[in-house]
Protein backbone atom coordinates (compact mmCIF):
# COMPACT_ATOMS: atom_id res chain seq x y z
CA UNK A 1 0.00 0.00 0.00
CA UNK A 2 1.34 3.59 0.27
CA UNK A 3 1.06 3.46 3.58
CA UNK A 4 3.10 5.33 6.37
CA UNK A 5 1.19 6.76 9.00
CA UNK A 6 4.12 7.14 11.62
CA UNK A 7 4.27 10.75 11.62
CA UNK A 8 8.06 11.45 12.26
CA UNK A 9 8.18 14.44 9.48
CA UNK A 10 7.51 17.54 9.57
CA UNK B 1 16.70 11.48 11.13
CA UNK B 2 19.13 11.90 8.25
CA UNK B 3 20.96 14.71 7.22
CA UNK B 4 18.63 15.33 3.72
CA UNK B 5 15.69 15.80 5.89
CA UNK B 6 17.90 18.08 8.68
CA UNK B 7 18.86 20.11 5.38
CA UNK B 8 15.43 20.28 4.15
CA UNK B 9 14.18 21.68 7.59
CA UNK B 10 16.82 24.10 7.99
CA UNK B 11 16.10 25.44 4.46
CA UNK B 12 12.41 25.52 5.46
CA UNK B 13 13.38 27.40 8.57
CA UNK B 14 16.04 29.35 6.56
CA UNK B 15 13.07 30.39 3.91
CA UNK B 16 11.03 31.40 6.56
CA UNK B 17 13.23 33.50 8.40
CA UNK B 18 14.25 35.27 5.23
CA UNK B 19 10.59 36.83 4.73
CA UNK B 20 10.06 37.84 8.28
CA UNK B 21 13.78 39.61 8.17
CA UNK B 22 12.49 41.30 4.77
CA UNK B 23 8.97 42.69 5.79
CA UNK B 24 10.37 43.70 9.66
CA UNK B 25 13.18 45.47 8.12
CA UNK B 26 11.92 46.84 5.08
CA UNK B 27 8.45 47.55 7.02
CA UNK B 28 7.01 46.35 3.79
CA UNK B 29 5.26 43.38 2.05
CA UNK B 30 5.94 44.29 -1.89
CA UNK B 31 6.26 41.80 -4.25
CA UNK B 32 5.20 38.91 -1.42
CA UNK B 33 1.51 37.07 -1.64
CA UNK B 34 -0.18 37.18 1.09
CA UNK B 35 -2.88 34.35 -0.44
CA UNK B 36 0.53 31.93 -0.61
CA UNK B 37 0.87 32.68 2.77
CA UNK B 38 -2.38 32.01 4.05
CA UNK B 39 -2.34 28.69 1.72
CA UNK B 40 1.07 27.75 4.31
CA UNK B 41 -0.69 28.60 7.25
CA UNK B 42 -3.52 26.51 6.43
CA UNK B 43 -0.97 23.80 5.73
CA UNK B 44 0.54 23.80 8.82
CA UNK B 45 -2.41 23.83 11.03
CA UNK B 46 -4.19 21.19 8.88
CA UNK B 47 -0.67 18.90 9.22
CA UNK B 48 0.09 19.95 12.92
CA UNK B 49 -2.99 19.13 14.48
CA UNK B 50 -1.35 16.29 16.50
CA UNK B 51 1.21 19.05 18.12
CA UNK B 52 0.16 17.49 21.42
CA UNK B 53 -1.36 13.98 20.82
CA UNK B 54 1.79 12.61 19.10
CA UNK B 55 4.79 13.85 20.67
CA UNK B 56 7.95 12.24 18.49
CA UNK B 57 10.41 14.37 19.84
CA UNK B 58 11.40 17.95 21.37
CA UNK B 59 12.87 18.68 18.14
CA UNK B 60 9.78 17.89 16.19
CA UNK B 61 7.45 19.65 18.53
CA UNK B 62 9.83 22.77 18.74
CA UNK B 63 9.69 22.90 14.66
CA UNK B 64 5.64 22.43 14.52
CA UNK B 65 5.26 25.37 17.00
CA UNK B 66 8.03 27.62 15.50
CA UNK B 67 6.40 26.78 11.87
CA UNK B 68 2.85 27.47 12.99
CA UNK B 69 4.05 30.67 14.79
CA UNK B 70 6.05 32.25 11.75
CA UNK B 71 3.19 31.62 9.89
CA UNK B 72 0.78 33.63 12.03
CA UNK B 73 3.22 35.96 12.03
CA UNK B 74 3.91 36.59 8.26
CA UNK B 75 -0.02 37.05 8.13
CA UNK B 76 -0.11 39.48 11.06
CA UNK B 77 2.59 41.82 9.66
CA UNK B 78 1.22 41.05 5.77
CA UNK B 79 -2.63 42.00 6.87
CA UNK B 80 -2.67 44.23 9.98
CA UNK B 81 0.89 45.81 10.42
CA UNK B 82 2.26 46.92 7.29
CA UNK B 83 -0.96 46.34 5.44
CA UNK B 84 -0.94 49.02 3.53
CA UNK B 85 1.92 47.93 1.61
CA UNK B 86 0.26 44.50 0.43
CA UNK B 87 -0.08 44.91 -2.97
CA UNK B 88 -3.35 43.27 -3.79
CA UNK B 89 -3.55 44.72 -7.24
CA UNK B 90 -0.80 41.78 -8.19
CA UNK B 91 -1.92 39.21 -5.44
CA UNK B 92 -5.40 38.22 -7.54
CA UNK B 93 -4.75 34.05 -7.56
CA UNK B 94 -8.11 32.64 -6.45
CA UNK B 95 -7.93 30.69 -3.74
CA UNK B 96 -10.91 28.45 -3.77
CA UNK B 97 -8.97 26.76 -7.02
CA UNK B 98 -6.60 25.50 -4.97
CA UNK B 99 -8.30 24.34 -1.62
CA UNK B 100 -11.34 22.82 -2.92
CA UNK B 101 -9.23 20.32 -5.13
CA UNK B 102 -7.23 19.84 -2.42
CA UNK B 103 -9.43 19.12 0.13
CA UNK B 104 -11.35 17.28 -2.51
CA UNK B 105 -8.48 15.20 -3.65
CA UNK B 106 -7.72 14.46 0.27
CA UNK B 107 -11.40 13.17 0.76
CA UNK B 108 -10.17 10.34 -1.89
CA UNK B 109 -6.85 10.03 -2.04
CA UNK B 110 -5.23 9.32 1.46
CA UNK B 111 -4.06 6.29 3.87
CA UNK B 112 -6.55 5.87 6.03
CA UNK B 113 -10.33 7.84 6.10
CA UNK B 114 -10.25 9.82 9.82
CA UNK B 115 -10.20 13.08 10.36
CA UNK B 116 -6.53 13.41 11.40
CA UNK B 117 -5.29 11.33 8.64
CA UNK B 118 -7.68 13.35 6.19
CA UNK B 119 -6.35 16.70 7.37
CA UNK B 120 -2.78 15.47 7.12
CA UNK B 121 -3.43 14.42 3.59
CA UNK B 122 -5.24 17.92 2.83
CA UNK B 123 -2.12 19.96 4.12
CA UNK B 124 0.45 17.30 1.35
CA UNK B 125 -1.82 18.70 -1.21
CA UNK B 126 -2.13 22.07 -0.24
CA UNK B 127 1.53 22.73 -0.12
CA UNK B 128 2.24 21.33 -3.16
CA UNK B 129 0.89 24.16 -4.72
CA UNK B 130 0.89 27.16 -1.82
CA UNK B 131 3.29 28.27 -3.84
CA UNK B 132 1.35 29.47 -6.92
CA UNK B 133 0.07 32.50 -5.98
CA UNK B 134 3.35 33.69 -4.88
CA UNK B 135 4.93 32.47 -8.34
CA UNK B 136 1.76 34.13 -10.13
CA UNK B 137 2.67 37.49 -8.75
CA UNK B 138 6.00 37.19 -9.92
CA UNK B 139 5.07 36.63 -13.13
CA UNK B 140 2.39 39.42 -13.35
CA UNK B 141 4.81 41.91 -11.72
CA UNK B 142 7.96 40.30 -14.03
CA UNK B 143 10.49 40.35 -11.54
CA UNK B 144 11.59 39.57 -7.52
CA UNK B 145 13.30 41.49 -5.09
CA UNK B 146 16.72 39.51 -4.62
CA UNK B 147 15.53 38.76 -1.32
CA UNK B 148 12.46 37.29 -1.98
CA UNK B 149 14.24 35.19 -4.70
CA UNK B 150 16.08 33.83 -2.41
CA UNK B 151 13.32 33.17 0.02
CA UNK B 152 11.58 31.28 -3.19
CA UNK B 153 15.09 29.33 -3.60
CA UNK B 154 15.09 28.23 0.13
CA UNK B 155 11.99 27.38 0.23
CA UNK B 156 12.23 25.22 -3.06
CA UNK B 157 15.20 23.97 -1.76
CA UNK B 158 13.29 22.20 1.53
CA UNK B 159 11.25 20.07 -0.81
CA UNK B 160 13.91 18.96 -2.85
CA UNK B 161 15.80 17.80 -0.07
CA UNK B 162 12.53 15.93 1.48
CA UNK B 163 12.64 13.74 -1.81
CA UNK B 164 16.24 13.00 -1.26
CA UNK B 165 15.38 12.10 1.55
CA UNK B 166 12.39 10.11 1.01
CA UNK B 167 14.76 8.33 -1.44
CA UNK B 168 17.43 7.20 1.17
CA UNK B 169 14.82 6.60 3.76
CA UNK B 170 13.46 4.03 1.00
CA UNK B 171 16.91 1.83 0.64
CA UNK B 172 17.98 2.56 4.22
CA UNK B 173 14.76 1.49 6.29
CA UNK B 174 12.03 0.32 3.60
CA UNK B 175 9.82 3.52 4.67
CA UNK B 176 7.75 5.18 1.59
CA UNK B 177 4.59 7.01 2.05
CA UNK B 178 3.61 7.94 -1.80
CA UNK B 179 0.93 10.27 -0.96
CA UNK B 180 3.86 12.62 0.35
CA UNK B 181 6.53 11.50 -2.23
CA UNK B 182 4.09 12.35 -5.21
CA UNK B 183 3.01 15.48 -3.53
CA UNK B 184 6.81 16.73 -2.99
CA UNK B 185 7.71 15.81 -6.23
CA UNK B 186 4.68 18.10 -7.89
CA UNK B 187 5.66 20.94 -5.61
CA UNK B 188 9.16 20.88 -6.41
CA UNK B 189 8.79 20.58 -9.84
CA UNK B 190 6.58 23.84 -9.79
CA UNK B 191 9.61 25.60 -9.01
CA UNK B 192 11.98 24.92 -11.67
CA UNK B 193 11.93 27.39 -14.12
CA UNK B 194 12.31 29.67 -10.92
CA UNK B 195 15.26 27.51 -9.59
CA UNK B 196 16.36 28.13 -13.30
CA UNK B 197 16.18 31.92 -13.25
CA UNK B 198 17.66 32.32 -10.09
CA UNK B 199 20.73 29.87 -10.63
CA UNK B 200 21.77 31.76 -14.03
CA UNK B 201 20.47 35.64 -12.75
CA UNK B 202 20.34 35.98 -9.41
CA UNK B 203 23.21 34.44 -8.61
CA UNK B 204 24.97 36.34 -10.94
CA UNK B 205 24.31 39.54 -9.11
CA UNK B 206 21.09 40.27 -12.12
CA UNK B 207 17.88 41.10 -10.87
CA UNK B 208 15.29 38.25 -10.85
CA UNK B 209 13.52 39.22 -14.34
CA UNK B 210 10.49 36.98 -15.92
CA UNK B 211 10.10 37.13 -19.63
CA UNK B 212 7.19 38.64 -19.59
Amino acid sequence: ATKSMNKDEL
Amino acid sequence: MNIFRLGGDLAHLLAIIILLLKIWTTRSCAGISGKSQILFALTFTARYLDLFTNFVSVYNSVMKVVYLAAAYATLYLMYVKFKATYDHNHDTFRLEFLILPAAGLALIINHEFSIIEVMWTFSIYLEAVAILPQLFMVSKTGEAESITSHYLFALGSYRALYIVNWVYRYYSEGFYDMIATLAGVVQTVLYCDFFYLYITKVLKGKKLQLPA
